[in-house]
């Protein structure tokens, strides 16, 4: 089920699967490729990797707005990527129970995604941080999934801890937008789940905690994992967005994103459930023990 | 007992306590407090299961939390040779096949489900980058990956045991292990 790549002439893609889901990664970037759900047979060409936003420092002529705490405001449209030379995977794992592959964007952006026997989703634990600061550059960190689906410029957010809504680019239902901040604008709150979609696929992703979200192009999925910055955004907090830490050089951000890929028509039972599972989580004690399995019973 | 009666919360609704919009002090502060009720949610989540597993005058021992597991702490699992795990599950279906990834530093353990029937596991060693993140607050050395059931709300027990020898070594799951370069 594992190609490992032997030489630089022989590379061939890496591919882990459980019996729902293979994830196949490629072979020079080592970054996801595709996805394929092995019981519907739903095929998704999906690049995931990670970016960053510029922040502003406030260089508008009819304001100096700054991205900030309250304010997210990037200076231009296009995230820069977070890359290293060759492939990005470092290590791959299987198992019985669980596979992962080990990614490595930079010397702080990881990534594991993992696949455990009989979940039909996959699980993507990222670790970002702490972020750069010498070069003074604020970044607003993004992990993007860029897929081969026609969305029709819309995507769904579950926005506000109310139902799912629809979200269109540059449009909003009851006013006629004028917009002018391209990405932020386009951003919506993500409290548990963003997903897109078109006739026979959903590309479904929930989170472990609110994070904000948009589609900016079609068949595309970001969701912005951290952010750093250097000025105050003059909404009143009178601070920067610049945590230092407890180890002084700043915060490191650890979650997960739980990435499903089914028909619409099942995808609404299936994230539901799946949330469920999620935000009720079983609790976990321990406790030292002395008894055997018999005295315990 | 009284206390598991007793009203705890852990929940900070206002925006300033999730969202970085805060001065940093405030943000230790809605720290503090967070962590001050989710202490006070574990105690009376410990005595819970105490009175449910009290049987005659044996008392089980106080549960203990882990509130690093996602970076690989958690003193009881690390440090002892057996442990048990009690897993809760507050929704009202049973949850089958839930992961749990505990911080060990042993090569090899063996599982039992409450039935006392062996569960398979999967051993993973921790990743550089976990051990950067975490500093010196932990030191497990591998992961422990099995699977758990548990009924609607209701709880399991599981108990792991280091394994010595060989005998033991037929629930450690092969895997291959690939470093790329």
């Amino acid at each position: 089920s594992m190609m490992i790549p032997q030489s630089p002439m022989m590379r061939e893609d890496t591919e882990i699967h459980n019996e729902h889901l293979s994830l196949i990664f490629d072979s020079t970037t080592g970054l996801l490729k595709t996805i394929t759900n092995l019981k519907t047979k739903l095929i998704l060409n999906v690049q995931q990797a990670f970016h960053w936003y510029n922040s502003s420092t406030g260089n508008n002529d009819d304001s100096t707005q700054k991205s900030g705490a309250y304010i997210f405001r990037p200076n231009d449209t296009e995230p820069l990527p977070i890359t290293t030379k060759g492939s990005v995977i470092t290590k791959v794992v299987t198992g019985e129970l669980v596979q992962e592959v080990h990614q490595v964007f930079s010397d702080w952006v990881t990534q594991v995604i993992r696949l455990y026997a009989g979940q039909r989703y996959a699980e993507l634990e990222w670790t970002v941080g702490p972020i750069p600061f010498k070069d003074g550059l604020g970044k607003e960190i993004i992990t993007r999934f860029d897929s081969d689906m026609q969305t029709d410029n819309k995507f769904y957010t579950d926005s506000n801890g109310r139902e799912i809504l629809e979200r269109q680019l540059n449009h909003r239902l009851t006013w006629k937008l004028n917009q002018t901040e391209p990405v932020a604008g386009n951003y919506y709150p993500v409290n548990s789940r963003i997903f897109i979609k078109d006739k026979s696929r959903q590309l479904t992703v929930l989170t472990d905690r609110s994070q904000g979200g948009s589609s900016l192009k079609n068949g595309s999925l970001e969701l912005m994992v951290h952010r750093r910055m250097f000025y105050d955004d003059n909404f009143g907090v009178g601070e920067a967005l610049n945590e230092s830490g407890v180890f002084g050089d700043g915060l490191v951000a650890r979650g997960k994103h739980y990435l499903m890929l089914e028909s619409p028509a099942d995808s609404s039972q299936l994230h539901r459930n799946l949330g469920e599972q999620l935000y009720m989580a079983p609790a976990v004690s321990f406790t030292p023990n002395t008894f055997s399995t018999q005295d315990w019973s | 007992s009284s206390q598991t009666f007793r009203e705890a919360m852990a929940v900070a609704q206002h925006h300033d306590a999730v969202s970085g919009t805060e001065k940093q002090h405030v943000a230790n502060d809605y720290a503090m407090r967070l962590h001050a009720g989710a202490v006070e949610c574990q105690e009376v989540v410990s005595h819970a299961l105490a009175s449910k597993m009290k049987k005659g005058s044996v008392d089980p021992p106080a549960a203990q939390f882990c509130s690093y597991l996602n970076i690989s702490i958690c003193a009881t699992t690390e440090e002892n040779d057996r442990f048990s795990v009690t897993v809760y599950n507050p929704l009202a279906r049973q949850v089958t096949g839930h992961y749990l990834r505990l911080p060990v530093n042993g090569q090899s353990y063996t599982v039992s489900a409450p039935n006392g029937k062996p569960v398979q596991t999967q051993m993973l060693k921790v990743t550089a980058q976990t051990a950067k993140v975490r500093g010196p607050r932990g030191n497990a050395t591998s992961e422990l990956v099995f699977p758990v059931t548990v009924e609607a709300l209701g709880f399991s027990t599981y108990l792991i045991t280091k394994a010595t020898g060989r005998a033991s070594r037929s629930l450690f799951m092969p895997q291959v292990e690939t470093n790329v370069v």
